[in-house]
């Protein structure tokens, strides 16, 4: 039996709206642990990986591991059922062919439950390296999503530059080039406006702005983002999720022909 | 000119 409450179903809401473009399906991998996601875009140059505690649901209990296979564009039709701050409970049994979502409204005069299919996906699992990051960039996600929003009107890649004096977003294309540099922040009072770098190496790296701009649909989930990056390797784009977990993008980089 | 790469060049499957 599993079984998953959540007070503010708007936080799933957030979580699928974050998926949901760079991914058709899922599996969602349910444990004691909690629920677990690990997914790569069609193209195989991003993936997704979220992470919710069991300790961050409201009521939890799985007493046998489960992977759920969900069609996410289902699950969307679904989550729009739901009021902002209705409870939600997700229930299934062991070795279920389906789902149920109950949604109640916060003075429970108002109860919903929806049964959705699973599907039998192929699980896929990549095994992520323990990396030390060369430079860790922590920045409000909203000014990264502007940033990203930006720079994809100048050219398909963004150039990230980051040394200790701050960091460095660039594009080029047919109209023009753009610069955007952010120095870290000296004395900031609310940390979530804050923009600060831990730098062992200064790294330039290039990326797809395309995957940039999927990645920015997590803004919604937390007020920073916090980027990772070496020479050479993926980058790591991660929103906290509250006190219940994350999300983690990677994204292979583009390099010279 | 840049080439995207793959992610699966960088992590396995497990």
């Amino acid at each position: 039996m599993f079984e998953a409450r959540l007070v503010q179903s708007s936080i799933f809401k957030k979580v699928l709206e974050a998926i949901k473009e760079l991914l058709n399906e899922a599996t969602f991998d349910c444990s004691d642990s909690g629920i677990q996601l690990q997914a790569m875009d069609s193209s195989h140059v991003s993936l997704v990986s979220l992470n919710l505690r069991s300790d961050g649901f409201d009521q939890y209990r799985c007493d046998r591991n489960l992977s759920m296979g969900i069609n996410l564009a289902s699950m969307t039709k679904i989550m729009k059922c739901a009021g902002n701050d209705d409870i939600m409970t997700m229930k299934a049994q062991d070795n279920a062919d389906s789902v149920t979502f109950m949604f109640e409204s916060p003075n429970q005069e108002k109860m919903s439950d929806y049964e959705m299919k699973l599907m039998n996906l192929d699980q896929e699992h990549l095994g992520i390296p323990e990396t030390d990051y060369s430079c860790v960039i922590k920045l409000p996600s909203a000014e990264f999503a502007r940033i990203c929003r930006d720079l994809s009107q100048f050219g398909e890649s963004v150039v990230i530059s980051c040394t200790k004096e701050g960091v460095k977003f660039s594009a080029a294309g047919d109209i023009g080039s753009a610069n955007i540099k952010l120095a870290q922040t000296a004395n900031v009072d609310k940390e979530d406006e804050a923009v600060s770098i831990e730098m062992q190496e200064k790294v330039s790296l290039t990326f797809a702005c395309r995957y940039l701009n999927y990645f920015t649909k997590a803004t919604p989930l937390s007020p920073q983002v916090c980027l990772s990056m070496s020479a050479e390797v993926p980058l790591v784009v991660e929103y906290k999720i509250g006190e219940i977990g994350h999300i983690r993008y990677y994204l292979a980089p583009k390099i010279e022909e | 000119p840049t080439k995207q790469v793959s992610l699966t060049s960088f992590f396995k499957k497990k």
